[in-house]
C-alpha cells in the first residue's frame, strides 16, 4: 500500500 | 528480520505492486532490475560501517520494560535521547522524501530516492517483526539467552530467524519460496477479509506505522515473552504456536510495504 500510493502518479504531495 | 524475513516481505510485496510502482522501483534499483526483494537486506548489511553507524538505532524502538504499550512521543528516540531516530521515525523520514523527492519534477530535493527506498523496505519489514518494538533493557530480547531446540540462541535472534529456518526445514521442503508461496496462498483465503484493513490507514496520513508498532509490542507481550524466560528451551511448543503470528507479520508487512 505504501509504496503504491508514493508511487502513484500526482501523488498528493504533503504540505 | 534476518535475511529471509526481509526477503519474503519484499517478495510478497512485490506481488502487489501497480504498475506505476514497478516502473518506478525498476528506475530507483537499476542494478537489481527493479528486483526489490534482492536489496532489502542492505540496511543490514551497512549498519555496522562507520559511514551508516547512524542507521543501527532505526531498526527499531525500544518501549519501556513490561509496559506492552508503544507511543511515538514517549518512546521514538535514540539512545541519546535524539528524537524521531527509532524505526517509526524512520518510515515516516523515508516515505516523505521519496514523496517529495520522486514527484517534484524540479530536482530541488537532492535526497538518494534508491537509499530511500531501500530504507522504507527494510523498516517497513522490521517494524512487523514484533521483538523490534519491546523492551529496552533486555534489547529487543538480545539478552534473553534461551535453546532453540537444542542450540543456543537468543530471543530476538528466534523471532529475526530460527523460527522461519525452522518452519523451512518443516514444512516448505528447505525452500523459502515454498513459504512465500503459502503465505500467499493463505492472503486469498484465510486473511483476504483482513487485506483491505491491514492496507488501509485509519489516519488520513500517507504511511501509518505507530499501529503497526503497537501490533508488534503487542505481539512480543502475548507470544515473543510469554514462556521464555532466559535459560528456557523453546521446542515445538512454542515453534508452532508461534509460527502463525510470523507468517501473519510477514504477510502483514507485504502489504503495507506495498
Amino acid at each position: 500500500a505504501t509504496l503504491n500510493q508514493i508511487f502513484t502518479p500526482y501523488a498528493s504531495v504533503s504540505q | 528480520w534476518g535475511k529471509e524475513g526481509h526477503y519474503a516481505t519484499c517478495k510478497i510485496a512485490q506481488s502487489l505492486l501497480t504498475e506505476e510502482a514497478t516502473k518506478a522501483v525498476k528506475e530507483l534499483l537499476p542494478e537489481s532490475e527493479g528486483n526489490l526483494s534482492a536489496v532489502c537486506s542492505w540496511p543490514d548489511e551497512i549498519k555496522w560501517m562507520n559511514k551508516w553507524r547512524w542507521t543501527s538505532e532505526l531498526h527499531y524502538v525500544d518501549t519501556p520494560d513490561f509496559r506492552c504499550n508503544y507511543d511515538y512521543d514517549r518512546d521514538c528516540h535514540d539512545s541519546s535521547g535524539v528524537k524521531d531516530r527509532c524505526v517509526t521515525g524512520a518510515i515516516y523520514n523515508y516515505t516523505e522524501q521519496l514523496v517529495t523527492g520522486y514527484n517534484a519534477s524540479n530536482s530541488v530535493t537532492n535526497y538518494n530516492l534508491t537509499e530511500a527506498l531501500m530504507f522504507l523496505s527494510h523498516y517497513i519489514g522490521d517494524v512487523h517483526q514484533p521483538l523490534h518494538v519491546s523492551f529496552t533493557t533486555d534489547e529487543g530480547g538480545n539478552t534473553i539467552t534461551v535453546r532453540w531446540y537444542k542450540r543456543k540462541t537468543n530471543l530476538h535472534h528466534v523471532w529475526d530467524s530460527d523460527i522461519i529456518e525452522s518452519a523451512m526445514k518443516t514444512f516448505y521442503d528447505k525452500d523459502l519460496n515454498v513459504m512465500i508461496s503459502a503465505i500467499e496462498k493463505n492472503m486469498t483465503t484465510t486473511w483476504s477479509n483482513d487485506i483491505s484493513s491491514w492496507a488501509n490507514c485509519t489516519s488520513a496520513e500517507e504511511v501509518c506505522p505507530d499501529p503497526w508498532a503497537s501490533e508488534s509490542i503487542k505481539c512480543s507481550c502475548n507470544y515473543a515473552y510469554r514462556n521464555a524466560t532466559p535459560g528456557s528451551t523453546l521446542g515445538d511448543e512454542y515453534f508452532l504456536s508461534r509460527l502463525p503470528v510470523v507468517e501473519m507479520r510477514l504477510a502483514q508487512g507485504g502489504v503495507r510495504l506495498a
